[in-house]
């Protein structure tokens, strides 16, 4: 464990933190895309099926377990406890469109031809695009909530902090894991333009608005 | 097949 990792994970944490906060305080999830939502909760099924076979440490079974149950609750309250709110004219983004090439290429391009393993390639390939509906969400409204750009906010930083421990690992442990390296960068460069709105505006106290 | 590096992160 380094700083950087550990730092991400709490980023992480936090961005799963405040999205809650938001739909169960506004008790709406206006301006949230079930779809990404939808997408990261197969991202924590298909990546954490070693919970039970393969223990690492406390800390690490812990945050699985609370990543899992944080984001199903997260549907919960998006499509049964307010599903008046949700707001699925501005949510439509093709899944289809992510998933499929998702799961092709997780069979092509992976570590080990295993279910296992192909299931955790599945889960970093999805993970680096789940986020595209949501953001696609905001470029249709052309807005976003303040506490929902501080929840992306907190989820973009996390995937870029853990490339600065990939960094790390690779220079001081030998670790390297190229998958999950390339579909990290991926998966930061994806909020590069909302990262530059997000500091130009929300850090001057404005809304976060895209210029129309 | 090369082992698959460990599965250590989240």
């Amino acid at each position: 464990m380094n700083v950087f990792r550990l730092t991400g994970d709490i980023a992480h944490l936090l961005a799963i933190i405040l999205l809650l906060m938001k739909i169960w305080k506004t008790r709406s999830c206006a301006g949230v895309s079930g779809k990404s939502q939808m997408m990261f909760a197969l991202v924590f099924t298909t990546r954490y099926l070693d919970l039970i076979t393969n223990f690492i440490s406390l800390y690490n079974t812990t945050m699985k377990m609370i990543f899992i149950a944080s984001s199903y609750g997260t549907l919960y309250l998006m499509f049964l406890k307010f599903r008046a709110t949700y707001d699925s004219n501005h949510d439509t983004f093709r899944m289809e469109f992510l998933v499929v090439p998702v799961a092709g290429l997780s069979f092509l391009v992976n570590h080990d031809f295993s279910p296992l393993e192909i299931l955790w390639t599945f889960s970093i390939y999805l993970e680096s695009v789940a986020i595209l509906p949501q953001l696609f969400m905001i470029s249709k409204t052309g807005e976003a909530e303040t506490i929902t750009s501080h929840y992306l906010f907190a989820l973009g930083s996390y995937r870029a902090l853990y490339i600065l421990n990939w960094v790390y690992r690779f220079y001081f442990e030998g670790f390297f894991d190229l998958i999950a390296v390339v579909a990290g960068c991926v998966q930061t460069v994806l909020y590069c333009d909302f990262f530059y709105l997000y500091i130009t505006k929300v850090w001057k106290g404005k809304k976060l608005t895209l210029p129309a | 097949r090369v082992n698959p590096p460990q599965k250590d992160e989240l």
